[in-house]
């Protein structure tokens, strides 16, 4: 179940990375 | 007044790539009411969009997820499908940081709906690899499977290793 936790995280994880350099530019 | 509310939407920005979330807020909030009051809807959807990932970094999920849905909901008016994709992906991962697993999928579906519609194989394979996060956190293993192989199959056709 633990490791589960992690992998579900991980795709969250991921998109949050992107989301650091997403901006939405004038 | 138009390019004050450029300069806001420059500085809210410039304060978001600085992790200055709070700051980051104010000034995309000032950037929405001047672009209320142009009545420029373009400039208000991207607002909406920064303020949600501002609101995503100070933890305030809820926040979040309210910006992204009138994101979503100006994107549909819009008729922009890419932002629209990308509105509902957003609000999947936002609802699955609330732990709202239903929700999640109920978004990441529209997301992979939109991607296929589009041809976009990168957006379908995210869409995919999140869905079976999704089941399996519901403990929903057969649809968690069938997506897990979807995103195999798309991450196998980009030569994506990781």
């Amino acid at each position: 179940f633990q490791r589960l936790r992690i992998i579900q995280v991980d795709s969250v994880r991921r998109w949050m990375d992107d989301l650091k350099l997403m901006t939405e530019c004038e | 007044r138009a390019a004050q509310g450029r300069a806001y939407g420059n500085l809210g920005n410039t304060h978001y790539l600085l992790g200055n979330f709070r700051k980051a807020v104010s000034s995309h909030e000032q950037r929405l009411l001047i672009a209320r009051e142009f009545g420029d809807r373009s400039a208000e959807r991207r607002a909406y969009s920064n303020l949600g990932n501002a609101f995503i970094f100070l933890g305030e999920f809820e926040m979040a997820a309210e910006y992204y849905k009138k994101t979503l909901q100006l994107a549909r008016q819009l008729k922009d499908r890419a932002v629209e994709a990308q509105s509902c992906y957003s609000l999947g991962n936002t609802y699955t940081l609330l732990q709202d697993y239903e929700k999640a999928i109920e978004y990441h579906l529209k997301h992979l709906a939109i991607a296929q519609e589009l041809r976009d194989r990168v957006g379908e394979g995210r869409a995919c690899w999140s869905l079976g996060n999704a089941y399996t956190a519901l403990g929903n293993h057969e649809e968690a499977v069938h997506f897990a192989e979807k995103h195999l199959d798309i991450s196998r056709e980009l030569g994506d290793r990781n």
